[in-house]
């Protein structure tokens, strides 16, 4: 059991290096509070965005913040694939700049597996392959238009 | 594998029945606020059972079905179907109750009668976390032509006037369990505490975690 | 006591109610659990955005939310007015229209309040008398610059 | 009445001395992530004492020191002044050690010896809520001419190498206790539980609070 988690552990920790250095150009690293003995202890993230010392979690901008746990998310998921992610405004925090950092690994990670994103960003919606529009005449139900939907499916 | 599409019925801010195809990689969902993008995922939640009626910000399972669907009705209905494409996956990770081409009926039930959730509170959710396994055998498994496989799941929830409720849960058309459910969602690798869904507002939350429970991820994973 | 709560409550609800329309175009008003003894039971937000039927709060999408929190703060200001307000990306939820409601309704509060608002959207950006331009250079401390001063304070 | 002025030093990401002027009506802060424009309404907490440390991200006072700064000495200081404009507050709402006419001393002690918040771990925050409001007579009134009137308002943070930590508060330049402090601030309607300053992630708190904590908002400004 140590060794799977240690496996486990090691797998997304070199993902989450690399990752983080890519979305937030900055070096951060998971730590666990007692290595020997792993499940004595928690999993903290260490992460010093671009050239600042290490910082405590709490005190990250919110922006910083979010990057942190998407570079998290990702990480897990180059160990262990699920077949679908679906992230509802995960860059409301986020810069434009940072928009497109995010847009583009999604891009990248899509190759493995299907995202779907609620997004409001203009750096989001171009990225994606496709978008689907979402609107409410006043008062009444839900309409769902496919927009850039490959041809045989423009519309629903 | 992933998503084909996402039938929703009278659910939440879905008035009628809408069906939407969904294509692998990378698609967006957008719209204006208040229009339903967050209940499409609200609609997966509720499907694949990954989430208790809180996590779908409702108070209660019955407060899902769309409002004006059920205020000229006695008993109302909500229902939401996820079709899966599955067609890259090896067979070996599939039973022959998986494998549904496109509707044709597969013989072999696969679960005993629907363990259904009544309740009239969403004390009922309590029960989340499976109610047992039996009859699925994964080694049960018969090589298939590797021709458009579908897997669906449908989700069924019936609310009557007084306000009491039932939900139940059907792989291919065949009532199961919600245990069977998330035993066959599992070998997907898609889990109730999998962070492949982030909700609306919660993205920072891994930040804010207690450490141990950030640890627990990669137990699950381990 | 009782006196003194009820103005206060009549006051904020009678702002509530017309701030509510003008900022999300539907019908919201404040609501006591108990009327006869309000210190009794709490206060409730009921709202329910353009011609849609009463919805609980708990179910109201986060832009909807966003704006019927705005509201309150608003017919909070309306009554009893502090010298100041510093939002901090109270429009993160909001879609382009709405932040754009969401502007114009704080120029128009900023008449008799001073607001300090972080934002990074353009609607928000663009109704401003001003904007102050924060940065951080790799590694380097916060440096803060004047964005459309007037003109004897254009630089720091 | 507005702010005139928030001046930083060495205060979570400001490293050196910065002022920022500020002006009446409608002032917009934007920049890239992690700048520091959350950081500036952090200060304007701090300076007024509207919040533990918590509050503005920190996990206890020392921590809002600039990193820096302090990695470099034994005893480190930040200092956050805000200085407002009450050129249109009636006099009636004023004291006459509220006063002071673009940094001309005033005479009277605002306050007896500063009581400063001493302390190696957050716990001191307890004391947030005033500490007692000798000295300060509303009805000491002296009418001014109204030409240019400040108020300004000083904390100063040291820090010792070993962690341990001073806070001291001054208004106008004399040093007065924290509960002074709120008490002329509650008379411009400054309060630590007011809605007026919302900080990030927090603006829908209003909606998911408890409806009695909801009314007691109405109370507080009843
Ligand atoms: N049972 C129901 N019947 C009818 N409408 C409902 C029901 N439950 C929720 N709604 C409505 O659905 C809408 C919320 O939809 P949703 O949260 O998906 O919006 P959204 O597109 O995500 O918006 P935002 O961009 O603001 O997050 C609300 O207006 C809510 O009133
Ligand atoms: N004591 C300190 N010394 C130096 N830097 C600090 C200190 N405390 C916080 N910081 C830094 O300040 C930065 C956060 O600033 P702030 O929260 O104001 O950013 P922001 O502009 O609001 O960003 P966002 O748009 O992402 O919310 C972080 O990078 C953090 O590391
Ligand atoms: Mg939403
Ligand atoms: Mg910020």
């Amino acid at each position: 059991r140590f060794r799977a988690f240690q496996e486990a552990f090691d797998a997304v920790n070199k993902n989450f290096q690399s990752i983080f250095a890519e979305l937030s150009d900055g070096d951060g690293y998971l730590q666990l509070d007692d290595p020997q003995d792993p499940f004595n202890g928690g999993l903290n993230l260490v992460a010093h965005p671009k050239g600042k010392p290490v910082r405590r979690l709490a005190s990250m901008s919110g922006g910083e913040k979010s990057l942190t746990a998407l570079s998290f998310i990702f990480a897990l998921q180059r160990y262990r694939p699920s077949p679908f992610y679906a992230f509802d405004e995960v860059d409301m925090f986020l810069d434009g700049a940072n928009v497109e950092r995010l847009a583009r690994m999604i891009k990248h990670q899509a190759q493995q597996a299907q995202f779907i994103v609620v997004s409001l960003r203009r750096p989001m919606i171009e990225s994606a392959d496709r978008t689907i529009g979402v609107t409410q005449a006043r008062g009444a139900y839900t309409q769902v238009l496919g927009i850039d939907l490959q041809p045989k499916r423009a519309s629903l | 594998m992933h998503i084909k599409s996402v039938e929703l019925s009278h659910f939440k801010s879905f008035g009628g029945t809408t069906k939407i195809p969904l294509l692998p990689r990378f698609t967006v969902v957008s719209g204006p606020n208040g229009s339903g993008k967050s209940n499409i995922l609200d609609a997966l939640l509720f499907a694949l059972g990954l989430s208790g009626s809180r996590g779908m910000r409702a108070e209660r399972l019955p407060d899902l079905v769309n409002q004006n669907h059920s205020s000229r009705r006695g008993t109302s209905e909500a229902n939401v179907t996820v079709v899966f494409d599955i067609e890259d996956i090896p067979t070996e990770f599939l039973t022959d109750s998986d494998i549904a081409e496109d509707g044709a009926d597969n013989g072999e039930d696969s679960g005993e009668s629907a363990s259904s959730e009544v309740g009239e509170d969403s004390s009922a959710e309590g029960a989340l976390n499976g109610t047992g396994s039996a009859g699925d055998s994964p080694t049960n498994v018969v090589p298939l032509p590797s021709s458009s496989k579908e897997w669906s799941v449908t989700r069924r929830l019936r609310v009557t006037s007084q306000g009491t409720y039932t939900s139940n849960y059907y792989i291919n058309g065949e009532s199961c369990t919600m245990g069977q459910l998330h035993e066959q969602l599992q070998r997907f690798r898609i889990y109730p505490e999998g962070y492949n869904v982030v909700l609306q507002g919660d993205v920072t939350s891994i930040i804010s975690m207690n450490p141990r429970e950030r640890r627990e991820i990669i137990d699950e994973l381990a």
